[in-house]
């Protein structure tokens, strides 16, 4: 079994789990954030059969897409009497992080 | 060492931590919601040595217990004028899963 | 490629993001909460190249300090008629507590 974690954005979580769950792949969602934007976003955990890897990231590859995101610059020390107008930067978002790790051991207690 | 991590329902969460703990065994706790039911779960995550896995699973496995949860079905495409009563269906809910990892490397800073 | 999933002090959190960020490490935040104490942490997710992990572990170190906090101990059975004054325990909590584990495929969906 692996250990399949996949950081994805708020607006593709839903779908992505519906997919999974479709197929009978169980996923349980947590709330996270990212470090970068300080946005929130969510991680999905899911153990899965070595021979259906392939299969869980087709199908999140599927849900999630690219997005653009805004973020305020920092603005930087003005001399007095400057002024500093920020104009937000755009920071392009992945659909999904995804690690895959092995699993010593599964059990349903 | 391994890293035990296991998603339980909200009920058996404090007593499983409670019990862990009283044997000196470190847990953090994570809010979590499963894919299928949309629910809200627990999720704990231990570091342990590795000859203690027996002992936590059996801890773990008296304090969880399966329950039945009800889920309303998605109500079918129904013709005009017919009627949909749906009737809550009945979803067995384990006690726990879990998924235990291979650590490389363990730091108190 | 590693994971490396730290469990942090909540007052340390943003520090420690921010110096994994300016050297380019992306980061994942989670809120969390510890078993003994019961009181909120923050759990750090980040996967990182194999020769990485001793500069993150130095950043950790450096951004998390050891701290005390108190905890109401139990109050014992007493006597009807006898007082019992609960006077704060003082708890160590560490800087942080790490653990790092292999990953056997890391992908950017
Ligand atoms: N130091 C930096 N300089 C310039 N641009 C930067 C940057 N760090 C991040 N970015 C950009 O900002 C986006 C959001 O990053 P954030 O850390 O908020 O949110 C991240 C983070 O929560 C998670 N993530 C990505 N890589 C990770 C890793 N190696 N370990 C843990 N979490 C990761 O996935 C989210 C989306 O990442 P994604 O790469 O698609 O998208 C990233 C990336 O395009
Ligand atoms: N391989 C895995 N990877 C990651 N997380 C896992 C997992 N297996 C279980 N979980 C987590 O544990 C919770 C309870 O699962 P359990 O199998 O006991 O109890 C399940 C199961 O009896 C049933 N169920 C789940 N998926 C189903 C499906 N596709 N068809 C029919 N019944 C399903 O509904 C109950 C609640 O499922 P829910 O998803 O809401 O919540 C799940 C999920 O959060
Ligand atoms: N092996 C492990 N696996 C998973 N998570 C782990 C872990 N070791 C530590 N943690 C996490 O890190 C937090 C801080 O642990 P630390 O050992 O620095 O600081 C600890 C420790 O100094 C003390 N402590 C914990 N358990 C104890 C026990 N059974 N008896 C006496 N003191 C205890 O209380 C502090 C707070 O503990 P708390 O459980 O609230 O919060 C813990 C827990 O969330």
């Amino acid at each position: 079994m692996k250990l399949l974690i996949a950081v994805v954005h708020n607006e593709d979580a839903s779908s992505t789990m519906d997919a999974l769950n479709d197929r009978g792949i169980s996923v349980t969602r947590f709330a996270s954030s990212g470090g970068f934007l300080q946005h929130k976003n969510v991680t999905l955990m899911s153990g899965i059969d070595d021979d259906r890897v392939e299969e869980v990231l087709a199908l999140i590859k599927e849900n999630c897409r690219t997005r653009s995101e805004f973020m305020n610059p920092m603005p930087p020390l003005v001399e007095p009497g400057d002024f500093f107008v920020p104009y937000p930067v755009e920071v392009q978002v992945g659909g999904a992080t995804v690690f895959i790790m092995s699993v010593d051991r599964f059990e349903k207690l």
